[in-house]
């Protein structure tokens, strides 16, 4: 899981069976004592593999957004939820977003997009790779760096610093700074429920050539069976070279949806699977 | 698939605020102490923390 904490911006990633909404009220009050105001909400995820599991308000999508609802001050007028589908019935991609603006862009940069990628059932061999060995007498911090190293994760962006930890017996969490940029990797490599997740942002301006590589890295470091991939962005664009990244490699779209939210854009959200699926 | 297991898949949430701060830190300044309070509604805890002159990035538990 992770937290970034920009002037005006918080953005929190968590997994398990965290409650992640109950955050909303503390954060809100704790940005008013600095003088600072609420003006976007945007809550993401996909769908969870054992949703039974889920405690309250994460019980449903449903559950969900009457939460943000409710916690969220009436000014954010301009509210929309919705699950976006794919041919995938196990990924589909949940969405809701808040504004006090109608106005597209007004909170984000035009030319910025967030790329989230989920990717499940992992290579065996390259999951094997985010398990401790037993007794290693490593830290989490060491652990983790050796992880990033073996992996290949530090070269998918060489010029970024990276903060990462190996948790105990499995499992890993990465996240990088490269400027005023994040990215972050979060994997859990058990067979039969193996997860990884990549999270970044940049640039339509950006070289031409950076979003395809990075994706690719990033995939190849995991050789996922299946993944999804979100962008939320203010034009489409960007969506076009997500599957010239991904099918020279082995990956086939099998479905893409596009829906527009106030402030944020668009939110185009693709699955792919291996051709051998 | 398993009939339990760990579930991989995050919730994200994200916040944009606006206001005046002539220093520009804004939530930046907000104590450790806050985000672990924030953090244990959450249930989860930082392991590992770094930052830039741009923003403060923290690795959690789970």
């Amino acid at each position: 899981s992770s937290l970034f904490v920009y002037p005006t911006k918080i953005i929190i990633k968590t997994c398990g069976t965290t409650q992640l909404l109950k955050s909303i009220r503390p954060l809100l009050n704790y940005a008013c004592d600095l003088g600072l105001i609420l003006c976007g909400c945007r809550y993401t995820r996909g769908s969870f593999i054992f949703p039974n599991s889920q405690p309250y308000p994460h019980t449903s999508f449903r559950e969900e957004v009457m939460y943000l609802e409710e916690s969220l001050p009436s000014h954010l007028c301009y509210r929309k939820a919705t699950v976006m589908p794919s041919k995938l019935s196990s990924h589909s991609w949940h969405v809701f977003t808040a504004s006090d603006d109608e106005e597209s862009h007004s909170h984000m940069p035009e030319e910025s997009y967030t790329i989230e990628v989920c990717m499940t059932e992992l290579d065996h061999v390259l999951a094997r790779k985010f398990f401790r060995r037993p007794n290693d007498g490593k830290s989490g911090d060491s652990a983790g760096k050796e992880m990033t190293e073996i992996t290949g994760i530090g070269e998918i962006n060489p010029n970024a610093i990276i903060c990462d930890f190996a948790f105990d017996p499995c499992g890993y969490s990465m996240n990088s700074l490269d400027g005023d940029r994040y990215s972050t990797i979060h994997v859990t490599p058990e067979d039969g429920f193996s997860y990884a997740s990549f999270e970044c942002v940049g640039s339509i301006y950006d070289h031409r050539n950076n979003l395809v590589e990075v994706l690719k890295k990033a995939a190849l470091v995991f050789r996922p069976a299946t993944m999804s991939v979100s962008i939320t962005c203010a034009e489409h664009e960007v969506w076009t070279r997500v599957a010239a990244a991904l099918e020279p490699l082995g990956w086939k779209c099998r479905s893409c949806a596009v829906d527009e939210f106030p402030t944020i854009g668009n939110v185009i959200f693709q699955t792919f699977t291996t051709r051998r699926k | 698939m398993a009939v339990s297991g760990f579930e991989g898949f995050e919730k994200r949430l994200e916040l944009q605020f606006s206001g005046d701060d002539p220093a520009g830190l804004g939530l930046r300044q907000l104590e450790f102490e806050s985000l672990e309070k924030v953090l244990h509604a959450v249930q989860c805890t930082v392991v590992s923390a770094v930052g830039n002159q741009y923003f403060d990035s923290y690795v959690l538990s789970e």
